[in-house]
């Protein structure tokens, strides 16, 4: 999977994930 | 709301009930960023409406190395405008 999860000192959780491509289109 | 170039949508349905909800942000047009912007793809976070600052998240995004500094401003906004959206369409519902 693309997903990788930074977790900030202040205790949030970032996920990061691939740019949703239906998104992209939309432009 | 204004086209600041980052992008912020729900990243779950809203039952309009739960304070935390999931949001998804990502960069659409980099050229509206003042710092120079590392592909990272979107980051996915959960935010609490009823406890939490838009700007204060986006600043732990600046020091988890999504952004630079000279950008928190714009992350924040962009933020802000999607929550001030949700919460309008909450109340919108409600009433």
């Amino acid at each position: 999977s693309a997903t990788a999860q930074v977790v900030h000192s202040a205790g949030r959780r970032f996920i990061v994930s691939p740019v949703p491509e239906a998104r992209l289109r939309e432009q | 709301a204004e086209d600041t170039g980052v992008r912020v949508e729900l990243n779950e349905d809203d039952d309009g009930k739960k304070a935390s909800i999931a949001l998804k942000l990502w960069v659409e047009d980099t050229k509206k960023l003042k710092g120079k912007y590392k592909e990272t793809g979107a980051i996915e976070f959960s935010f609490d409406l009823e406890n939490e600052v838009p700007e204060v998240v986006a600043q732990e995004m600046v020091e988890s190395g999504f952004f630079l500094d000279c950008d928190v401003k714009i992350v924040g906004k962009s933020i802000r405008d999607r929550v001030a959206f949700i919460k309008w369409k909450r109340e919108r519902t409600v009433s």
